[in-house]
């Protein structure tokens, strides 16, 4: 699975993601990807997300919608956000995975609750950061 | 100048810690950066960040080391059946593709269901059918084709077991981490 989170200039969020799914899946099955609110959401109100992992779970803990609610009800941060839904309640699920988070400051968060995460962030005027986590 | 920035995520990737060599991890880390720089290029142009996103996830997606488009995992019956989506946070309009075959980038067909209809969520042969109407590209089975898939698959394929994109090694428990 790939995908991405990014806020331009003017404000604007958006998120985007792509699979090929679990290899030897049977029976049309869908993970979370496609599934609006599960694996990808978008709102300039609070962050865009991008998700990736074990789909039954996301799409059960309706994770990306999950994070956006946190912090437009809650009041939580993204990064707080983000923790409670990866590391607490997805754990919680049983579920595996990740996800990467962008929000209206241009802050990133990249949660993620098992191995071989490949990533990357860019702010403007800075570096860019490419990493995988082992 | 405002704010912008990017984040990309190449999923939760094939390779076990075990298994990632130096020469693997240049690849890697190689198509992570030529997907970010696509994106912070367009943002940094003072572009949307919906371009930026689709630009950024359409280049993973050309790259076999990544499972989505090229580079795909196989299913049950040895094709490659891909699912994606893209929402934009302004107007909250989104579109979303499932259960379709050959398409280039199923992410360009999601974004196309955004600007081309009046729905959210396509599936299946009608999603191709969409696709070709509007012209995106397919690309025949073989362009999907990597052979480290294709051993995965190998692996599996007389079971009823599947495989996520990161596998943990059973005996070991390598690969189960918290960050």
């Amino acid at each position: 699975t790939v995908g991405a989170v990014a806020l331009d200039v003017k404000g604007n969020l958006a998120a985007a993601t792509s699979t090929g799914g679990m290899t030897n899946k049977n029976f049309n099955r869908i993970g979370d990807t496609p599934v609006i609110g599960a694996g990808t959401y978008a709102n300039n109100a609070t962050c865009a997300v991008s998700c990736t992992g074990h789909g039954e779970y996301f799409i059960r803990a309706v994770v990306a919608y999950d994070v956006s609610c946190l912090m437009e009800y809650k009041g939580y941060s993204l990064q707080q956000a983000c923790e409670h839904v990866v590391s607490d309640k997805l754990v919680k699920f049983g579920g595996e995975g990740g996800l990467i988070a962008i929000d209206t400051t241009g802050a990133v968060a990249l949660p993620f609750n098992s191995a071989g995460m490949y990533r990357g962030y860019r702010k403007n005027n800075e570096e860019a950061v490419v990493a995988i986590y082992k | 100048m405002n704010k912008f920035s990017i984040a990309i995520h190449g999923g939760a990737g094939t390779i076990t810690p075990s298994s990632m060599t130096p020469d693997k991890e240049k690849a890697y880390k190689k198509a992570l950066t030529d997907a970010l720089s696509a994106g912070y290029t367009i943002l940094a142009g003072g572009g949307d960040a919906l371009d930026a996103v689709q630009q950024a996830v359409q280049l993973l997606e050309d790259c076999p080391l990544f499972n989505a488009g090229k580079g795909s995992v196989f299913t049950k019956e040895g094709k490659h059946e891909m699912d994606a989506s893209i929402m934009c946070g302004k107007t909250l309009e989104a579109g979303a593709v499932a259960g379709v075959y050959n398409i280039k980038n199923p992410v360009k067909l999601a974004r196309a269901i955004i600007t081309h209809s009046d729905h959210v969520f396509l599936s299946g042969h009608g999603a191709e059918e969409f696709a070709r109407k509007h012209r995106i590209a397919f690309e025949p089975e073989e362009y999907f084709f990597d052979a480290l898939r294709y051993d995965q698959w190998r692996e599996v394929r007389d079971s009823d077991r599947f495989m996520l994109d990161h596998t943990v090694e059973p005996e070991t428990g390598e690969g189960k981490k918290f960050g």
